[in-house]
């Protein structure tokens, strides 16, 4: 059987796939690969004749490239029917069994298209060996293309010539169509996408205020979201109350009021970095009592910074304008196993008893560095 | 890898192999849309052949293919993938900063254990690959759009190029100190073993820097 469990007699239920209980699993499935979701049929059977176990593999194969492009150079007109014969095998729904391309059909698709993939060093896929596939006509029943079957692929842009050209060459600056009509109509709205403001780029309606920008002036991603006073905007553009964000917690669908708000380590002065961590939209600083060196690790590794170097805990400066913002380690941080430093903090009414504030240097993690094996130094370029 | 050579054992401590199942190595890969249980991660390999007392593989816990990813121009062509537990044989890359960019006609590494253009090999190769611009390598590619999230490099004549079995591999170049960056993976390119010429094309790590942070921070620090 080809997957990993047989449903038993082919029927209801499955059973692990055991060698010995071989039971006859071929079955139709629908036709998914978007190279071929044009032909006069739409059920497929597997393994096909290339060999590929499975759609899933027929998709990541490089046959299902090089067809695509070698139907560009015109060399058979039902050459891409032909190659979806091999690449999605019609199923016959009745017997269960797949239905073969004639072997004219193949014998056509070789003789006028094996001597152009000869130019570029290429061997016709060596599975379709001709002489495997019925006559038409015999008593064996075989695929021809029939009258109207589409020339060109779901992946292919129609010239008005009538040959294919990939859909990415379509309104991509250059010509490629012999009528070079592939230029054509190149207008945002006349291709049924939205027109950058500003520019000329074009893109598809459901980019607008998807959290990424496309845009040059990234105006697809603004005025997307209508957040309240007390709400943020989420990078997908959704609203979250502004005490929510920062707290170690995912509350946007992205997870983005979690990410930029990590805790920052701010230079204050020759002794290193004092800890501040940005939680509501305002900075606090850490209060030095109950702070211990797990803390520390898990504050540099949560930095990408490595691992704490050397951590002091220093008296708060007194004279700087504005109240101080203390947040306090969490009687039961130790428990919050996998969150943020964050979600490990908390704010107390009263200010911090011993007024110093945590601070500490991180050492950066080595990264990049290859070992000089095998006892000699890595080869310098003389 | 076409017109490499064999690496020394452990030159790139943080190359790893992607197997599944019996069919061992597929490549430093991702076509990696399938559940994370297929999966096996191989670290500490030279030789697939004969592993060695480095060797650790280690299950997935999780794929995090970019949301942005687009099969059909191979754009975002980037996933990160989360191992169920840390390992002592892997030695970090370095990520590129924000805007840092290898400087066209540099010269970079490539490495894998993809096809040689006559056989699949058992040791890891590298090659060292030029840098190409962005404008000089969309000539090579009428067929496709080479975008700001891809990064070329190679030669005209195709001499050296990462070929199937390659993709996900790293591409990266020598900085200052000797520190190493990583700033490709090996993403697409013409059918290397043909006489098609043309560069590889590789995903453009820096344009995804801040992606990646972000991701290992969530599935590291941010309770679901």
């Amino acid at each position: 059987c080809i997957s990993t469990s047989c449903p038993s007699a082919c029927g209801g239920g499955s059973a692990a796939c055991d060698p010995r209980n071989y039971n006859n699993c071929t079955h139709c499935e629908p036709i998914s690969l978007e190279l071929c979701m044009n032909l006069p049929y739409n059920q497929t059977s597997y393994p096909n004749y290339l060999g590929h176990l499975s759609q899933r593999e027929s998709t990541v194969s490089w046959e299902s490239s090089l067809f695509p492009a070698l139907v560009q150079t015109g060399c058979y007109q039902y050459l891409m029917f032909y190659a979806c014969t091999l690449l999605v095998p019609k199923c016959d729904p009745l017997t269960l069994q797949r239905v073969p391309p004639c072997r004219s059909l193949c014998r056509n698709a070789k003789a006028k298209c094996e001597s152009v993939l000869g130019i570029v060093g290429l061997q016709w896929p060596d599975d379709s060996d001709c002489s495997q596939f019925p006559e038409e006509g015999g008593n064996a029943t075989c695929l021809l293309p029939e009258a109207g079957v589409d020339e060109c692929s779901p992946s292919h842009f129609k010239c008005g010539s009538g040959r294919c050209v990939l859909a990415t060459k379509r309104c991509d600056g250059h010509p490629d169509c012999d009528d070079h009509s592939d230029e054509d109509n190149c207008g945002c709205s006349e291709r049924a996408l939205w027109e950058c403001p500003g520019s000329k780029v074009c893109i598809k309606a459901a980019m607008i205020c998807d959290g990424f920008p496309d845009c040059p002036l990234l105006v697809d991603e603004a005025n997307c979201s209508a957040c309240g006073d007390n709400e943020l905007p989420c990078n997908n553009h959704r609203c979250v109350h502004r005490t929510l964000w920062c707290d170690g917690k995912k509350h946007c669908s992205d997870s983005s009021d979690e990410w930029d708000c990590g805790t920052t380590l701010s230079l204050s002065d020759r002794s290193g970095s004092v800890l501040t961590v940005f939680r509501t939209a305002a900075e606090y600083q850490v209060c030095a009592d109950e702070w211990t060196h797990a803390l520390s690790l898990l504050t540099c590794g949560q930095l990408g910074l490595g691992v704490p170097s050397s951590v002091s805990m220093l008296p708060d400066q007194p004279g700087i304008p504005g109240r101080r913002r203390w947040l306090h380690v969490h009687p039961e941080w130790h428990l919050r196993n996998g969150s943020a430093l964050q979600a490990r903090l908390e704010k107390r009414s009263h200010a911090c008893h011993s007024r110093r504030r945590v601070s500490l240097i991180c050492a950066r993690e080595e990264c990049g560095l290859r070992p000089a094996v095998g006892g000699y130094p890595h080869r310098k370029k003389r | 890898i076409l017109g490499g050579r064999v690496s020394r054992r452990g030159a790139w401590p943080w190359q790893c192999s992607l197997q599944s199942g019996q069919s061992g190595h597929v490549c430093g890969c991702r076509t990696l849309r399938e559940s994370a249980d297929l999966w096996t991660v191989v670290l500490g390999l030279n030789n697939l052949d004969h592993p060695g007392v480095h060797r650790q593989s280690r299950t997935v816990r999780s794929i995090i293919v970019h949301p942005r990813y687009n099969r059909a121009v191979v754009d975002y062509d980037i996933s990160v993938v989360q191992l169920d537990s840390e390992t002592d044989f892997v030695g970090p890359v370095c990520l590129p900063e924000p805007g840092q960019l290898p400087s066209p006609d540099s010269y970079c590494y490539i490495t894998g254990w993809g096809h040689m253009g006559n056989r699949m090999p058992f040791k890891l190769q590298e090659g060292e690959v030029r840098i190409i611009s962005m404008s000089q390598c969309q000539s090579y590619f009428d067929m496709k759009t080479i975008t700001p999230r891809m990064l070329c490099a190679g030669y005209e004549a195709g001499t050296v190029d990462s070929c199937m079995g390659d993709s996900g591999g790293p591409l990266v170049c020598e900085e200052v100190g000797g520190r190493w960056t990583l700033f490709g993976l090996t993403s697409w390119g013409s059918v290397c073993f043909s006489k098609v010429l043309g560069p590889g094309v590789y995903s453009n790590v820096t344009h995804f820097t801040a992606w990646i942070r972000q991701q290992i921070y969530i599935h590291t620090y941010l309770s679901d």
